[in-house]
């Protein structure tokens, strides 16, 4: 399901955003 | 008192995208993360596109909060 699989990405580039911008915040990678 | 910590980050971190305070977040403001964050200026495009609800080009402290929500309990409750 091509609906699934974009879902799936973007989740995933928000999470890594995410973690980089808590990662920059805290210091610790 | 989970929801509100959610919200505190998702302050925060719209701050930090929002650097000049206008209230809404314009693809260049992300772009410029890419100095600060170790992602390409795609993957923020990508970020960008996955946030803007309604894709008018502009992220609302709403858009942000709800894209943020859902990755912060998707962590808190794997």
């Amino acid at each position: 399901d091509p609906n699934m699989k974009a879902g799936a990405t973007s989740e995933g580039v928000l999470a890594n955003f995410f973690n980089s911008l808590l990662s920059k915040k805290t210091g610790t990678p | 008192p989970c929801q509100l910590a959610m919200l505190r980050k998702a302050q925060e971190f719209f701050q930090t995208c929002d650097a000049e305070g206008k209230g809404f977040i314009a693809k260049r403001d992300m772009q410029r993360l890419h100095k600060e964050l170790p992602l390409s200026l795609e993957e923020l495009e990508d970020v960008f596109d996955a946030l803007d609800a309604d894709g008018n080009g502009f992220l609302t402290p709403e858009e942000f909060t709800t894209g943020f929500s859902h990755f912060f309990f998707s962590q808190s409750n794997p």
